[in-house]
């Protein structure tokens, strides 16, 4: 899923 | 990982450490606003569902850890071990008016309609907003212990940082995230005024206060 990619910062 | 995101989340360790700190040494929250403390530790939670179903990295798991335990130990400590040094009457920031509204936003501006992703994008604008209580506590008093002041700062340096590291991300990874950055752009904001005062008087050996 492309948008959880996106959610890597804290 | 880039070296401002890096400095930010150090920033935002620092931050909790030193509110620990004062609570510790100070054996009081005097200062400090028990609703965005609250605020915070929903924030975690809610961001950070994804703790069970999406592994980042093992760093991005400790810090997530680290947030949600250390954001309810402080709640816990001014709840109830040092409760009698917190005083109801100048936290009164209603935060109805927060919770509210971002939960509304999250439900129309999300990356998908589900769960996860509408409490993600909750967090976002919540955290953006979550030191309110905060700032209008002091706005109260007008005046703050100069460690109070140091966890202020360190909370917006955490947040400052994060605007050149998304600037970073676009160029180097053509990345952007809307809903972060917006929400960003409007939380560094709202330090403005309180850096103000911190560069001019607390980082010039004064007290922190506001003028009448």
């Amino acid at each position: 899923k492309d948008s959880s990619r996106s959610h890597d910062e804290l | 990982m880039n070296l401002f995101r890096l400095l930010g989340d150090l920033a935002h360790l620092a931050s909790i450490f030193i509110l620990l700190h004062k609570i510790q040494t100070t054996r009081s929250c005097r200062g400090i606003s028990f609703k965005t403390q609250a605020l915070y530790v929903l924030v975690f939670l809610t961001r950070y569902v994804d703790l069970f179903f999406h592994w980042v990295s093992l760093y991005n798991f400790v810090m997530k850890i680290f947030f949600i335990a250390s954001s309810c130990y402080i709640l816990y400590l001014m709840k109830y071990r040092f409760r009698p040094t917190h005083d109801p009457s100048l936290d009164t920031f209603k935060i109805e008016y927060l919770l509210g509204p971002c939960f509304v936003l999250a439900l129309i501006f999300n990356y998908h309609f589900e769960l996860a992703e509408v409490l993600w994008a909750f967090s976002i604008y919540l955290e953006a907003v979550a030191i309110f209580p905060q700032l209008f506590m002091l706005q109260r008093t007008g005046e703050a212990e100069a460690i109070t002041t140091h966890y202020l700062a360190a909370l917006g340096v955490y947040r400052a940082l994060y605007i050149p590291n998304w600037i970073y991300r676009y160029f180097t990874e053509g990345v952007v995230d809307p809903i972060a950055v917006v929400a960003g752009i409007v939380q560094t904001g709202l330090y403005l005024d309180f850096f103000y005062v911190y560069f001019t008087k607390v980082l010039q050996g004064q007290k922190f206060e506001l003028p009448a």
